[in-house]
């Protein structure tokens, strides 16, 4: 099943930085998610891009298709088409950005195939 | 006010990959 919208998405949603700093969900760049991974012991950051979009199972969700890092591990999410995902020197974009801005009125530009997006990985295998 | 990581922005957490 997708994955709902969780409340952080909300426009004015504090958000604490690695380095203890707050941001407004709105406000952030793509060096804040850089220097807080530089900074986490546990993350890295890393770039996912998106592959394809297709539509989802259940009404109002996509199926995007992300290739991760270098090694271009293919990664699927099922999420809403309001979902935004944080692209590199662009910021939020989600599939469906009208309906994102309507409902969290946070503005997005459209994600599309090709956009390179904010991802994660864990610094060391356990 | 809640206070979100940084990091639960991100959705989802890509396969470890491994050097």
């Amino acid at each position: 099943s997708p994955v709902a919208l969780p409340p952080f998405f909300m426009r004015g949603s504090i958000i604490q930085l690695a380095d203890g700093e707050l941001k407004r969900v709105e406000d952030l760049k793509t060096e804040d998610f850089i220097q807080s991974a530089e900074i986490s012991s546990e993350l890295k950051i890393d770039s996912s891009t998106v592959e394809r979009i297709d539509c989802g199972q259940s009404p109002n969700a996509v199926l995007i298709q992300f290739s991760v890092g270098e090694l271009k591990a293919q990664v699927c999410v099922e999420v809403l088409v309001e979902y935004p995902f944080f692209v590199f020197g662009q910021g939020w974009s989600s599939c469906c950005p009208d309906r994102t801005t309507q409902l969290f009125e946070l503005s997005c530009a459209k994600l599309c195939v090709g956009d390179v997006c904010v991802s994660l990985t864990l610094r060391s295998l356990r | 006010v809640p206070v979100f990581p940084w990091h639960s922005l991100v959705p989802f957490l890509a396969p470890t990959q491994s050097d």
